[in-house]
This record gives C-alpha cells, structure tokens and sequence, in this order.
C-alpha cells in the first residue's frame, strides 16, 4: 500500500506534467496479445503526433514496431515486475519529445491482475481483450475491469472459431463497471475502430 | 527471496507427499485463456482417476468445468495475487481424495510473468501457450519457458486466421529451452493431443 500510495503520487505528477502540455494520453492494458500494439499502430496511422512508452517483460518487439510506423517510443523492460509503474513511466516522459506530441500511449505489459493497483497518470484507461482468450474472460478479472474507461473487445473475427459468445462480454463488462465504454472490434477487419478514433479524439 | 525459499520447500514438500502416493503430476501454467481447462478436460477423459487443482483471480469457473466433468476438483481464488504458490496447494491437497487419483492436474492463474518463481512441486510444469496471442509470445517471455519441461502450443487452426509463424514459435521454444518437449495442438481438432497423452502417462 505504500508503494501504491507512491504510485497515486507519481501519476498525478504524470497527469498534471501531460495536461499542461495539451497531450490527450490513454494508458492501455490487456490480456496477452489481445492486440494492444496492432491498436496504438492503428491510431499512429489515423493521427498525426502520436507517441508511446511501451513495457514489456524483456526485447523490443513492440518498440520496433512502432518506431517503423515513426512514432517516437520509449521501451521500458519490465522483468519480473508484472506491471508498469508511474516511476517508469515519468522517466521515459524525459526520453520524449514533448512538444511534438499531441496523443501518447501507455501499452502496459499483457497481464490482467497486476496492472488494477498501479494507475499512470494517463487520462483514461482502456483495457483490450480479445474473444480468443474465451467468452469468460471479462467475468474472471473483475477488478481491472472496474478501474477502466473503455473496454475493446477484439478479435471479432474470430469469435465464432473460438465458440465465444460476444454478447456475454460485452454484458459482462458493463455489469461490472455500467460507466464504461465497451467496443467490440476486429483490428484485422477495421470493424469498430471508427468508434474508436472519435473516442481518442 | 524469503518468500521463494519458503515457497521451494513446500515444494518439496508436496512432490514428497505426491511420490509417497504414486500420482503422475503436472503443474500446467499459461497465458490467459490459452486452453489450460481445456486440456485438463480432455485428460480427464481419456485418463481414469484425474484430479485438479485450479487457480483463479474471481470465481468458480473453471472449477465448474471439470466437476461436470467428474474430476474431484480444489478451487482457489488468488484475487490480487498473480500466481499459486505452495502454501496454497499444500492446504488444497487435503480437500482431495488422495487415494483414488493417479493424475493430479494444477492449473496455475493465466499469467506468463509471476508463476515462473513459484513452483509447486509437481513433476513437471507443462506452459500453453495459443497462437492467437500472436508469434512472439513465446520470445517475449524467455523466463517462465526456461522453467518448463513441456511447452504446448494450441490453436493452431487459427495460425492463418492470427497470421502466425508456428514454425517461429517452435523454434523460439527451442532455443530458450532445447531439453524441452514442443507440441503444436489444436484441442479443438484433437491435432496433437495424442503425443501428449503419451508423456502424461
Ligand atoms: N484475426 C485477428 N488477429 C488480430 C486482431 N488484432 C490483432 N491480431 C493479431 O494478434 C496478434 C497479437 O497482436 P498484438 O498487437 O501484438 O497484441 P498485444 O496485445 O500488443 O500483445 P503483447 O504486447 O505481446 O501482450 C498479432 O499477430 C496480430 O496480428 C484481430 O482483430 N483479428
Ligand atoms: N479454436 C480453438 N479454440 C480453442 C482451442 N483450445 C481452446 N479453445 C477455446 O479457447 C477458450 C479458452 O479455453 P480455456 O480452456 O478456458 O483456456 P484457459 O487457459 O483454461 O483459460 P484461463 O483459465 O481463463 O486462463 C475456450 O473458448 C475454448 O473453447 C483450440 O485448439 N482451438
Ligand atoms: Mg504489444
Ligand atoms: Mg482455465
């Protein structure tokens, strides 16, 4: 609890550093390759001045592939920390070029426990699972999904392969938390983005 | 590291007690919704005497599951934690009838991160993984494939529909790890569960 009293503090720096510099920020959490990069690459594609600091446990696989797309990105390794930590977060903020950013993304690393306690600062927080992880998915980790903003529901392309039943998901996620945006998206289609980028707008 | 060192002894603990009781036992860790329940129903038909022993964040589902299929199941809830430890398992043993398994399955919270310091005194730790967590999945998490003795990598009918390199995934698990045995399944189509069968026995 002190390391998450800690955290709160460092977000809000985060927040406050992020609002004065007119940057609009979603911190984006999810199952494991529920499509959170192919997400970010979309939105690098759709708008100009997009930004990332991304954590994963070990490599530079989404780094490189966003700093393809030439979006300017931090990678920050995780290890065995199953989560990014406000701390992390405000150092890659420095690696930044601040004032050539107008969106910035967090990709956390792909974990649905971990994450819940450790907010960073962002705007908003959108949490992205996939239909692949089974039809339950949202129903099994239910505090993530109260501590978000918008939910994607991805992969849709895919749900009848995986015998996953959408409105289930879709009806779980806002049973547990009624405020929340829930989306239902293919980023292999474009299915949903649409609502998507007016969201980020 | 008190808390690893503490968590290895109970380990042992438990492999004693499982060896004492002649049961065949594997601790099977996995990426979210990669098939773990899944597998574990399907060993429960083809194998007489199957016990479990399953971890979730929240509620009862996969619990669920294997007691409609007959397997005398333990369900443990680790909420905030991202792992099992052996502590938890050490209890859950007494709430099995010990004496009728010959198979006793743990099923570990899906989470590639924070298992890999805790075992829990099985036999073997098997990890699954799905292709619809995309090809680099297994490179991104060299830790926790170190640790295992068999990797298991399914739904491979959806390996076209993710774009997947199975070949890549393959190789990667090799390469981290060359003692350990890599089968591709489809739990869907039954691919594969034949030569798994056969290092279950
Ligand atoms: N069929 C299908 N595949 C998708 C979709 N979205 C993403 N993928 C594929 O899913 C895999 C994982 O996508 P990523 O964007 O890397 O997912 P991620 O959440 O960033 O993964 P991690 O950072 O490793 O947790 C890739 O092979 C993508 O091409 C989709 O809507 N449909
Ligand atoms: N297409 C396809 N779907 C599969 C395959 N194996 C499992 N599934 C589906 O994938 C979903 C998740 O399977 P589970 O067995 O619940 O996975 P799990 O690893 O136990 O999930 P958690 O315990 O929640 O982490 C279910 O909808 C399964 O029917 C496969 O080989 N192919
Ligand atoms: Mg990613
Ligand atoms: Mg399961």
């Amino acid at each position: 609890t002190d390391l998450i009293e800690e955290n709160e503090k460092e977000a809000k720096e985060i927040n406050d550093f992020l609002g004065k510099n007119n940057i609009r920020s979603i911190d984006i959490v999810g199952a494991i390759g529920s499509g959170k990069t192919s997400l970010i690459e979309e939105f690098s594609c759709s708008f100009d001045n997009v930004g990332a600091i991304v954590g994963d446990v070990a490599g530079e696989d989404d780094y490189n592939r966003l700093v393809e797309n030439d979006v300017p990105t931090v990678n920050l390794n995780t290890g065995k920390e199953c989560h990014l930590d406000a701390h992390l977060v405000k150092h890659a903020l420095s690696d930044l070029p601040i004032e050539e950013i107008d969106y910035l993304f967090f990709e956390n690393v792909g974990n649905l426990v971990c994450p819940a306690d450790f907010m960073l600062g962002a705007d908003e927080r959108w949490i992205v699972v996939s239909v692949t992880e089974g039809d339950d998915v949202v129903n099994k980790h239910p505090i993530i999904f109260k501590n978000s903003d918008v939910t994607v529901i991805n992969k849709i392309d895919l749900a009848e392969a995986i015998g996953a039943d959408l409105e289930k998901m879709v009806e779980d996620a806002r049973e547990i938390n009624p405020d929340m945006d829930v989306i239902k998206t293919s980023i292999k289609t474009g299915e949903g983005l649409d609502r998507l980028k007016i969201i980020v707008e």
